[in-house]
């Protein structure tokens, strides 16, 4: 190739580098940008000042999900919130990366309220994808976050306590006796054969529970 | 429940969920909240999605059934269903419209929400059984915007 030759292809490579770099500048004008669930505005801040101060995508949710867990968003995020038949509120949550696909979480987690960072440990420091229960509780207290605590708040047993006196209604339960009071719960099976009772007012049963069981207070 | 998406300064996309789950549940139960691919999924390539909703049903959707179609059709995991049918060239509004629509033909009585995020910054949400709202950030607004979804 002759020396003109070689140094028009110079040139050419050298512009079509610049022009892929001023479209990548352009493309990073968009950026950063936040979605959440719901109308949680102080969490989206969070998240939004540490992705425009330049933190990365897992930092900036780690924030934003923190935020919320402080600020107990909606009663469903948190400690203080959605007590179990027993009164207690446990944490689940995630975070994932996705350049890496690396995923941390943690399930039903008691006694620690910071559930994304123990999420977030669970990815930068152990191989693993889930930790769950008191182990969780441990793994993350082992790792420096504060706990053992109780998650429960005056709120959240002022709930349960209401929801005990309304003979522990609505609940999870299907196919138990007894039906409209407070457990201990036993299969209702044995019970069926016996008094033949149709199959499909079962089902109805099963169908018609759901929907006064989740509302806007009330979801994962 | 807060699922949030980050897609930060060089691109790079990550989600998370935080949760208390579901008020009076019976004690060791575990909704879709950390469970990827159900409350929340990111793939750098693609975009990201979140959930929001009764995780009792969306976990139920699981992603190897979704390898295996001609064995077990019809099942599947909310978010990366929708990441997933955006990698296929769906729009965020459709993918997260198929993805809520699969899941309430099998249960009609579903409550739950996604949004959905592409890596270009496109956005959309779509729900069930309730009207959701999802909240964003970007450079060109000077401060969070809500948008409502109806069912």
């Amino acid at each position: 190739m002759a020396p003109k030759n070689l140094l028009s292809l110079y040139i050419f490579l050298v512009t079509f580098l610049h022009l892929v770099g001023v479209h990548e500048a352009v493309d990073s004008d968009q950026y950063p940008l936040v979605v959440s669930t719901w109308p949680f505005l102080d969490a989206v801040r969070a998240a939004w000042r540490a992705a425009d101060r330049g933190f990365s995508a897992v930092d900036a949710v780690v924030e934003g999900c923190s935020a919320c867990e402080e600020l107990r968003c909606d009663g469903t995020v948190g400690p203080g919130g959605s007590p179990d038949e027993n009164g207690e509120t446990t944490i689940d949550a995630l975070v994932m990366d996705g350049v890496t696909m690396e995923v941390g979480a943690v399930a039903a987690m008691r006694y620690v309220k910071d559930g994304i960072r123990a999420a977030r440990l669970v990815m930068q420091h152990t191989k693993h994808t889930l930790l769950v229960g008191e182990q969780a509780s441990a793994f993350a207290i082992s790792m420096g976050l504060p706990g053992p605590t109780n998650l429960s708040s005056a709120e959240s047993m002022a709930k349960w306590s209401k929801w005990k006196e309304d003979s522990c209604q609505p609940n999870f339960w299907k196919k138990v006796v007894p039906v409209n009071s407070c457990g201990p719960f036993h299969p209702r099976e044995s019970l069926d054969l016996t008094e033949g009772t149709c199959f499909k007012a079962k089902q109805m049963e099963t169908t018609e529970s759901r929907s006064s069981l989740i509302g806007l207070h009330n979801h994962d | 429940t807060i699922a949030v998406a980050v897609v930060d300064k060089m691109g790079h996309i990550a989600v998370g969920t935080s949760t208390n789950g579901a008020m009076f549940k019976i004690p060791g139960r575990v909704g879709d909240g950390p469970i990827a691919g159900s409350s929340a999924y990111a793939d750098d390539e693609i975009g990201a999605c979140g959930a929001t909703g009764d995780g009792d049903i969306m976990m139920r959707f699981l992603p190897w059934h979704a390898r295996l179609p001609a064995i077990l059709p019809c099942t599947f995991m909310a978010s990366y269903q929708v990441v997933e049918s955006m990698r296929l060239g769906m729009e965020p509004q459709l993918a997260a419209k198929d993805a809520i629509s699969r899941i309430a033909r099998k249960f009609p009585d579903f409550v739950g929400a996604v949004f959905a995020v592409n890596k270009n910054g496109v956005h959309a949400g779509a729900c069930h059984g309730w009207t959701f709202q999802y909240s964003v950030r970007s450079p060109e607004m000077d401060d969070v915007e809500v948008l409502t979804v109806l069912p």
